[in-house]
């Protein structure tokens, strides 16, 4: 559906804008590198299914997401490294990884390998952007293309709250993913204060600061 | 299986 659709290419387009801004500055400055490596943990532990992923569709997408969050890393930890800060990215992502564990572990779908992965990585996306929103709100405004960046990975998973409820009502099934959906609007819900300064200030053609 | 949703989105 269109939900999904918009949804994953908006995904696809917040890792462009990203790549983009550290190409063309020529500097990584005001993006968390600890976020970047949990986004890359969220994609090894979720597609660990992805020798068997029979829809053309998602095996492209996860191939690209894959490579190009090796590829931000890359440049993050090698060629750009004298541009990241590490002092402004101080956020203890032991609290996150321990959160997503703790509820992997309690509620899988099923106990096995590949459902508590699957578990793990969706909760831990859900709280991946906060190093990233911490140094933010750290260095208190961020750079245009930073802001655009953040508003399209954050709109990405918005995006798909109408597509479960729109999957909800078109499939005979009624299926209702609730770990997925639940981490999902837990993810919306950590960017909309993020989203709300972005709408007043960013889409009005204004600088991102923080009040 | 009942219960466990079909991966099929990302």
């Amino acid at each position: 559906n269109i939900f999904r659709v918009l949804g994953d290419f908006s995904h696809l387009a917040s890792i462009f804008i990203l790549l983009h801004k550290i190409q063309q500055l020529k500097s990584c400055s005001g993006i968390s590198f600890k976020s970047q490596v949990l986004y890359m943990l969220v994609y090894i532990t979720r597609y660990l299914d992805l020798p068997w992923t029979s829809s053309p569709y998602n095996f492209i997408f996860k191939v690209l997401f894959i490579s190009s969050e090796l590829y931000i890393i890359y440049l993050m930890a090698r060629a750009y490294k004298p541009t990241n800060d590490p002092n402004l990215d101080t956020f203890h992502v032991e609290f996150l990884l321990g959160f997503a564990g703790l509820l992997a572990l309690l509620f899988p779908y099923k106990y096995t390998i590949l459902e508590v992965f699957w578990a793990f990585s969706i909760w831990l996306e859900s709280v991946a952007i906060l190093p990233q929103l911490f140094m933010l709100q750290r260095t208190g405004e961020a750079e245009a293309m930073t802001a655009h960046y953040i508003a399209a990975l954050g709109m990405y998973r918005a995006l798909y709250i109408p597509n479960w409820i729109y999957r909800y009502f078109s499939e005979p099934t009624h299926k209702v993913d609730t770990i997925a959906v639940t981490a999902g609007i837990l993810q919306t819900i950590l960017y909309s204060d993020f989203f709300w300064i972005y709408y007043t200030k960013v889409m009005r053609g204004e600088k991102f600061k923080l009040p | 299986e009942p219960g466990v949703p079909i991966k099929d989105e990302l």
